[in-house]
């Protein structure tokens, strides 16, 4: 449902400013929510530096957004309740110049109106536009938008929606609150002729014969097999959906020689920031001296991808369940990435190593992984109760778990929630443990990261956070916590979300493959959000643009993602430096004119911006005219004799 | 899963719950055009 006109379409990166009413938490949501359009689209973002349009975050009552480029600088406001991932990426898809879904032309074909059941007055938020003046991109109706409204918006009886579905599968459905949807992501990416991504590099389920361009290495004899599911051997990507389905990578390690290997290397990849992050999903069931090794392998300043790094190794264990690693690669310079499996003791195995569903993106790897197995069964069981995670530290050393309550207060919803631990750290850090921003993730296991809807929260913490006794949860757990024997420290409070996560979500998707539920955790200080804002179109005196220019200089510094950037990241031949129609090349980051060549002509010069004859067309031409004086000279002289 | 009732401060319920944009929309007194646009000044 976007915008036909093309003049309120966005240039990107698009400048941004994060205003100081912001809560921190909705700062530090801002830029989740731009990573998110990062990896899976080409919108970026950059902070201002005094362009003419831009838009302004800031705190205003509720959360709202202009639709499209207004081309003079906009407002969109994360109010009070508003920083959520999702909510402020429905946010900036009206700021890119997308409507609501249910306003589609069409959107009577899908979803009923129940008119008679809006609030008196209230009925224009559920007008519909014209196709001349917006366009469906050629996409079907989506359920599944973030843009989507939820049953019982605006409605007057609490209990009786305003929007249902016609097929009633959807109505659980639509207003999802997750993450952008597949087809979100299409429209986005046709609005925006996008072909590629930020801060993807690859992926690969195997189910192609082509392995995604993956080679056996070559300097072994053994070879990673590609292989079907059958019983006994299922692989991650289909997992439990169909019996005999789906490709995995299989090293046998049950016969042979003990330290035999098999490495698979993927195709050469070109990274933009200094930090990748490679998930994969393993399970190692042969001997428990079976290895598993990744490897960098990364230019080695010739030009040839040949330097090896040893990155990780995982070992077997008597777990034979799939299990999800992610391996931090930090390459700088074109790259391979290696599995290296070995074979321990064949005598004692009969099974063997196997990969799949692999990620590799230029965001940083989760600190914090908890697997919950056999979650259904959990589910089925109408409890109460709750589960605590093992305890994390988090990169400061804070040790910190999760919480969740499978069957929340609220019939049908899981509750996530984040707490301190007690830990080894405790005497050196700083307490309270305010201005931290705790992230929970409920991963969506889509092997195509790009169609992954992860259910995503944040908080910050703050001192209004208290417990009901009045103390601050966010004090040393060993003074305001309760000791807890199964970690052998104190946890304290949970602070986190009744309705987190809905039952019927969780059994959509990827939720619980494998009947796993993987919860990512992140804690981390953003003090450094505090003061973000800059000042627009400063008009001032030379002393005091110098101290704007310094402070944009820092904030843009202070709110751009962790990681660095690599300099090729800037395109030098972007705007094309050379004249006369000259072909860019991008040498080693610097601009490269080719010059265009005619039969006749052809330019020259750093920028093409001298033209030259060709030598040959010189020649002709110069003996030609040359030739042409030398007969007229004769044939004068020869008349002049003649009349003599 | 520990059952019954919570044997830590963990496992005590604080935090938020999570509602929709026109809810919070609505409880704030604000009537956007959609519930959440904002039209310029001469679309309005």
């Amino acid at each position: 449902n976007a915008l036909r006109n093309e003049t309120y379409r966005w240039k990107f990166p698009i400048p941004y400013i994060l205003g100081d009413n912001l809560d921190l938490n909705a700062k530090g949501v801002i830029l989740q929510a731009f990573e998110m359009f990062r990896l899976k689209s080409c919108v970026d973002f950059k902070p201002y530096e005094g362009e003419e349009t831009y838009i302004f975050f800031k705190k205003e009552i509720g959360c709202w957004s202009m639709v499209g480029n207004l081309q003079t600088g906009q407002t969109l406001s994360i109010g009070e309740r508003c920083d959520y991932r999702a909510i402020v990426e429905h946010e900036i898809l009206h700021a890119l110049g997308f409507y609501h879904e249910q306003s589609r032309m069409d959107r009577d074909d899908y979803v009923t109106i129940w008119w008679d059941q809006i609030i008196t007055d209230k009925e224009h938020n559920f007008v519909k536009y014209d196709d001349g003046y917006i366009t469906d991109l050629n996409t079907p109706y989506d359920y599944e938008s973030v843009m989507h409204y939820a049953p019982f918006s605006f409605n007057k009886n609490a209990s009786i929606p305003t929007i249902t579905a016609k097929i009633p599968e959807f109505d659980d459905i639509i207003g999802q609150r997750l993450d952008l949807s597949a087809i979100d992501l299409e429209r986005l990416n046709r609005m925006y002729n996008c072909t590629s991504t930020h801060t993807f590099l690859d992926h690969c389920s195997f189910e192609s014969e082509n392995i995604c361009g993956m080679i056996q290495g070559t300097r072994n004899d053994l070879d990673w097999v590609h292989q079907l599911s059958a019983t006994g051997q299922q692989d991650h990507t289909i997992s439990g959906r169909c019996r005999d389905a789906g490709y995995f990578m299989y090293f046998n390690t049950s016969s042979g020689q003990a330290d035999e290997v098999a490495v698979l290397e993927s195709r050469i990849l070109y990274p933009k920031r200094t930090q990748q992050c490679l998930q994969f999903f393993y399970k190692i069931t042969g001997s428990l001296s079976d290895k598993l090794i990744i490897w960098l392998k990364e230019d080695d300043g010739t030009g040839n991808v040949r330097k090896m790094r040893k990155i990780q190794t995982f070992q077997a264990d008597n777990d034979h369940n799939w299990k999800i690693a992610h391996v931090t690669l930090s390459a700088q310079k074109k790259f391979r990435y290696l599995f290296q499996g070995l074979k321990g003791n064949p005598s004692s195995s009969s099974g063997g190593i196997a990969i799949d569903d692999i990620t590799l993106t230029e965001t940083p790897c989760p600190t914090a992984v908890w697997v919950i197995r056999n979650f259904s069964q959990i589910l089925e069981k109408p409890t109460s109760g709750f589960i605590e995670s093992p305890r994390f530290y988090s990169p400061e050393g804070y040790g910190f778990g999760i919480t969740l309550q499978p069957h929340s207060r609220i019939s049908g919803y899981t509750r996530v929630a984040f707490h301190l631990c007690s830990g080894e750290n405790d005497g050196v850090l700083e307490w309270p443990a305010l201005n931290r921003q705790a992230v929970l993730t409920v991963l969506d296991q889509d092997p195509d990261v790009s169609k992954r809807m992860s259910s995503s929260k944040s908080f910050t913490t703050s001192k209004d956070h208290v417990s009901p006794g009045k103390t601050l949860i966010w004090d040393k757990p060993s003074t305001a916590g309760i000791f807890d024997a199964s970690c052998n420290c104190y946890r304290s409070l949970s602070w986190g979300w009744t309705n987190f996560i809905s039952h019927s979500q969780m059994r959509r998707r990827s939720f619980l493959k494998n009947d796993d539920l993987i919860i990512f955790a992140e804690f981390h200080d953003i003090t450094h959000l505090n003061y973000t804002e800059v000042p627009v179109k400063p008009q001032q005196s030379s002393f005091m643009e110098d101290l704007t220019l310094e402070r944009q200089k820092r904030a843009a510094q202070d709110t751009e993602p962790i990681q660095d950037q690599l300099p090729y990241l800037q395109d030098p031949c972007d705007p094309n430096p050379c004249q006369n129609d000259g072909i860019c090349v991008s040498v080693k980051g610097r601009a490269s004119c080719r010059c265009p060549s005619g039969q006749a002509f052809f330019f020259t010069g750093e920028r093409c911006q001298s033209m030259q004859i060709h030598g040959n067309i010189l020649g002709i031409t110069v003996g030609g005219i040359a030739g042409t004086i030398v007969l007229t000279i004769v044939l004068i002289s020869m008349m002049a004799g003649r009349q003599r | 899963v520990s059952d019954g009732h919570h044997s830590s401060e963990a496992g005590a319920d604080a935090g938020e719950i999570i509602i929709d944009i026109p809810e919070i929309n609505l409880a704030a007194g604000l009537d956007l055009f959609q519930g959440d646009i904002l039209l310029p000044q001469n679309e309005r």
